[in-house]
């Protein structure tokens, strides 16, 4: 499935 | 970066130097909301402890600088500067913040990805970003006529987030990758939360006429 965390965003 | 996640990014920008411009240009802080810029320099100062421990790029870092800056900068003006302080509608905004930092925090300690300090610190930032508006909303409400620099200050505020929607909706699809669970919810009740300020500054707009909220 998708993979999580967007830690690159603001 | 997608270009909704920009369109985000620089609708948060432009929020900011509309409200810097509105105070620096008219030496007046009238309509805005002191506890709203209280709460988002914490929440800046929360979410971005990441700035010592993970780098992403110039950008990220250049913007995370600038989000935490811009904001001491008017929690400090609005407080300090002798002649901007002086129209600060005191009596007005009277929201009681506290409550929505302590709640946030509790939020936050009960739902996080982590239990680190980090972690908790970053869903403590969402949760309190979420719900940070209240107090200019209701600040704006109380005092009626809404001057147009601040009224385009909130606009593009809240336009932030939903573009950040569109972001994570994109993506999903483009990268197979779902964001943290987390900001979605709360994104789409930050974003709600503007729903009826949105309905007054479009009619405003198409009717050409000075933005008013209704009491």
């Amino acid at each position: 499935g998708p993979k999580s965390s967007h830690k690159d965003e603001l | 970066m997608n270009i909704f996640r920009l369109a985000g990014d620089l609708t948060h920008l432009i929020s900011i130097l509309v409200l810097l411009l509105k105070i620096y240009a008219t030496k007046s802080c009238s309509g805005i909301s002191l506890k709203t810029q209280e709460l988002y320099a914490l929440v800046f100062l929360a979410r971005y402890l990441d700035l010592f421990t993970d780098f992403v790029s110039v950008y990220n870092t250049v913007m995370k600088l600038v989000f935490i800056g811009s904001s001491l900068a008017i929690v400090w003006c609005m407080r300090m500067h002798r002649i901007v302080k002086r129209s600060y509608n005191r009596e007005l905004d009277t929201f009681r913040h506290y409550f929505l930092v302590a709640g946030s925090f509790v939020l936050a300690l009960v739902v996080h990805e982590k239990f680190t300090l980090q972690e908790i610190f970053w869903a403590f930032s969402i949760y309190l970003e979420a719900v940070a508006i209240l107090p200019q909303l209701v600040l704006l409400q109380r005092s009626g006529n809404v001057d147009n620099l601040t009224g385009q200050y909130v606009f593009f505020l809240g336009a932030y987030r939903a573009f950040y929607i569109l972001n994570w909706i994109y993506r999903y699809f483009t990268e197979q990758r779902f964001g943290r669970w987390i900001s979605w919810i709360s994104g789409l009740v930050q974003t709600a939360l503007y729903a009826d300020f949105f309905y007054y500054y479009f009619m405003s707009w198409k009717n050409n006429a000075k933005l008013q909220l209704p009491a």
